[in-house]
């Protein structure tokens, strides 16, 4: 059973390209195998994994257009257990091109479904809006998992989020909420501590035990095309990311 | 001369919207008139100045579909020489609805006419996406000022960004680019001296001297919907966006 998760939050900055590229690096170090979908017209995911689209690449946005073509595609293998579908920047355009369509919000699952059996994970990352290409992320997965910043804003952007969510779930009944991640803490502060209590305070039991720390590394391994296994495996932030995939594995077997 | 400044850039979390509430702020603090207009769906800068909309209410989101009933409005008043024009969350679906609109990027620039002879600054917080309230905050300026993040994939985005500002400036040949902040800026960190380094190297006189440095004050206020002068006026981020306040006037009567 693939279990297909959307990263979805429309806030900002706060760590769904990251946690994209390095949850799925960690999965792939326990033997899953994992597809990555950039699913954002500024393809920092692509830029992160250090692929570069070729001419005749298919890319999300070929396949938006053209979700056929995913039965005939092998999506390109980045690091080992890792394969990706990139984007490019006429990525931007889609959203109005696609926007006319019937079932514009469904286009990815039909692109995925064909694919689902060569994976055990797909992780597929949208861009910071409830725009049609998260819808398409929600529409196509069967869990989304929600990094939450601890900053005094994430709260308030979550309501809608799970507004969006509950929407997606008539058309897409099999999408769950697989579980709330809060990032870029900084445990030196207080305000910090306060906001991931008052996120655990609401969302209880989704919130997974791990949190992503503030971690110069992960940023430095954007820098360099690196997952944080690669540029610092035994950093703070490569230590998060891998109890990060024993709580996703966990979760998927209760 | 109201000069009309759009916050721009579609990456998340880069400060547009502290920096507009704070850079306002500062402004005021010197005696001048601002409007803030809040132009993102996740109305993150109305809650952050503390102001809760009441029923009847004009907001960007009925102003975008009856641009003229704003020669008749007076923008809701939330501090000292600031003024605000609210949004709300039904904003996110008026990309949509306005989509189909005949200039439908110039809208802002008609709500905001018969508004600019009341202020001296009127700042434009527009949402991380180059969608069409991004596009209407670059038709109704004359000026865009770009917070870029002290972080790797910042210059990826920048030269996106100015593709779409060139376009724009076919429809709005008043727009400039008015400079870039260099924000988030942790000066312990050698990464973000090398990419302030990298921005300073590319961008040259268009980067402001003044970095916006990470300052949990900021996060801190925006927890309290307060402007960082009332949260804490001696915090290196308070000085920081008055240091800015005092290098935007500079280059307004340069
Ligand atoms: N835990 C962390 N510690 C330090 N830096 C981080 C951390 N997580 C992410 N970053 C950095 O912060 C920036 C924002 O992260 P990222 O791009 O993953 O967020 P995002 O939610 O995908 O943003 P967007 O909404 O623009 O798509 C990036 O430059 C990234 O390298
Ligand atoms: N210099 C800073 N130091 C510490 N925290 C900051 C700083 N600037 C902004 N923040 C915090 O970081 C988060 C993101 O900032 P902000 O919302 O201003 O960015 P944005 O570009 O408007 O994001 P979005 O793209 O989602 O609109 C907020 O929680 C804010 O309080
Ligand atoms: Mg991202
Ligand atoms: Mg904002």
């Amino acid at each position: 059973m693939t279990r297909i998760i959307a990263l979805a939050n429309q806030k900002g900055g706060v760590g769904k390209t990251t946690t994209t590229l390095n949850l799925g690096a960690a999965l792939a170090e326990r033997g899953r195998r994992v597809l990555l979908v950039d699913l954002d017209p500024q393809s920092n995911l692509t830029t992160c994994t250090g692929h570069t689209v070729q001419e005749g690449d298919l890319t999300t946005y070929h396949l938006l257009h053209h979700p056929e073509r995913s039965s005939s595609m092998t999506p390109k293998q980045v690091r080992d257990n890792v394969s990706l579908i990139p984007t490019t920047l006429d990525m931007a355009t889609a959203e109005v091109e696609l926007s006319g369509k019937i079932g514009r919000e469904m286009i990815l699952r039909k692109i995925l479904h064909p694919l689902r059996t060569r994976y055990d994970y797909i992780l597929i990352d949208p861009p910071p809006s409830l725009g049609l290409f998260t819808l398409n992320a929600l529409g196509a997965a069967n869990e989304v998992i929600i990094p939450l910043q601890s900053h005094p804003l994430a709260l308030k952007g979550l309501g809608q989020l799970q507004l969006t969510i509950a929407l997606m779930q008539e058309v897409n009944p099999s999408l769950q909420i697989g579980g709330i991640i809060v990032t870029l803490v900084n445990r030196r502060q207080n305000l910090d501590s306060e906001v991931e209590a008052a996120i655990r305070q609401r969302a209880g039991n989704l919130v997974f035990e791990t949190v992503i720390p503030v971690n110069v590394r992960l940023a430095e391994a954007s820098a360099r095309a690196l997952t944080i296994f690669e540029h610092d495996s035994h950093s703070i932030g490569a230590l998060a990311y891998r109890d990060l995939a024993g709580e996703v594995i966990q979760r998927g077997t209760a």
